[in-house]
């Protein structure tokens, strides 16, 4: 069975992108097959896998409006035998407007990657910090989502509207979408805040809080200027094995249903 | 003359809120007769100054949407006395959607803050991490922009999206629309990719940007958890310090022009 994971949150730069590439990255080195799709028209995890804008080949944005199928946007072996990658571009900018009109709106991803799910054990997708359009077509398409909890204020206080998000579109157009899991992100030991939000988010999440918690690592944010993965660019990085662990349990989790 | 101020970035997490807040904070306490005007339906500068979801009092939303106006929305004197702000709430999330099918629809926030504008110095908008129609209500309300630059890859790389939507808002719904400023944020001297990055906003956009290049300092992070701005909350902090370093040289340049 695949697993189609969004990984979602409207607050930005808890870490979506860093975890779609690096989740992605040590999937693929743990020979699951994975997709990386990125929706959000800012293209980080396009750009921070060292894909370029690849010209004339089509995108995201042309499956969604219908031009083409995600199957001709597929780049294959990123890096990774086991690692494909569909890239965004900034011609998503305007999706969001022009699916406003679109006939089932928000079920044209669901469409569209039903045809080329199969071949993957894992789909990651890299979703814009809002909660639009493009994020309603990937939660819909998903079976569930992975939120990125960075250890501050903010991004503890938007989870409640993103969980009503989400139970909107369980109640509606996506029954089935579950919480794959909560990660810490940018987690600082050494500071209060860091601790006090860390046992909030277990507190309130329980055990669907991923054991791995991922360290604040500066190499995870030199690695995208790289085009690489954090387990290519720094392997024995804190960051690296926190990336390769949070693997370890994703599978557990994915063997485990 | 009242200076109308867009703090944008598509990118997440790089300190609109934070310095919408802290800059607000600090022009008040130069005596200078400020609004913040929180446009994302994140609400993180409404909570992040402490004011409370007011229940039956009108919010941004409702001034969009054209069920009251945006002077019925302010709340006067927020910690201090000349600061005034206009929150967010929780329904501004559907306003993109229902904004796509009003008359000019990129125009209602300019219709809105004609009526008020003229009883402030300045007018701080914090928008959300998106080029959607809430930030360009905001680009064509404007008189200028401040565009934050988190000392990282992924948000010099947003930067030639964003020139290029104000771009497109200069030559079409806002002429007059300049940039105010570019403001360094979690500015690290001790990390490479910081100074490097530094150096590369300085070289593309010379003068406009800052001297004051805002520290990353960990109780900007703790101050909006307290309700408060770093200038009431830890006043000596290096953040402190910075924001109200920057409220000069803002006001300086309002002076210059
Ligand atoms: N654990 C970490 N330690 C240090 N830096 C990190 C970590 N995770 C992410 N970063 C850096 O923090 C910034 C924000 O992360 P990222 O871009 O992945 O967040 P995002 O949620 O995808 O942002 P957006 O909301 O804009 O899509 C980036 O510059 C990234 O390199
Ligand atoms: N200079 C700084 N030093 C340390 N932490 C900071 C600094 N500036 C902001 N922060 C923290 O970093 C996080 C991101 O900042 P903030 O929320 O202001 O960014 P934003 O651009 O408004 O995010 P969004 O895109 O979600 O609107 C917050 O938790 C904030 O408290
Ligand atoms: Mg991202
Ligand atoms: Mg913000």
């Amino acid at each position: 069975m695949t697993h189609v994971i969004a990984i979602v949150s409207q607050k930005g730069g808890v870490g979506k992108t860093t975890t779609a590439i690096n989740l992605g990255a040590s999937l693929a080195v743990a020979e699951k097959r994975t997709l990386i799709l990125d929706i959000d028209p800012q293209g980080n995890a396009t750009s921070g896998l060292g894909v370029r804008d690849g010209g004339s080949r089509p995108t995201v944005y042309d499956a969604l409006i219908g031009n083409s199928s995600l199957e001709e946007a597929i780049i294959p072996e990123v890096h990774f035998r086991h690692l494909d990658v569909v890239p965004s571009n900034r011609d998503l900018v305007g999706a969001e407007i022009e699916l406003v009109s679109a006939e089932k709106r928000e079920s044209v991803l669901q469409n569209a990657l039903s045809a080329i799910q199969s071949s993957y054990d894992f789909v990651l997708v890299d979703c814009p910090p809002s909660l639009g359009l493009l994020t309603l077509n990937t939660l819909t398409a998903a079976n569930s989502v992975l939120i990125p909890i960075q250890c501050e204020f903010y991004a503890l206080e938007g989870l409640s509207q993103l969980l009503n998000t989400v139970r909107l579109v369980q109640r509606g157009l996506n029954p089935g979408l579950g919480i794959e899991g909560v990660l810490l992100t940018m987690f600082d030991r050494r500071l209060n805040l860091s601790r006090q939000v860390a046992a909030e988010a277990r507190e309130y999440f329980g055990p669907k809080v991923y054991s791995a918690a991922i360290p604040r690592n500066v190499r995870l944010a030199e690695a995208p200027s790289f085009g690489q993965p954090i387990v290519l660019y720094d392997a024995a990085s804190s960051g690296a094995q926190a990336y390769l662990a949070l693997a370890q349990e994703v599978i557990e989790r994915a063997n485990g249903i």
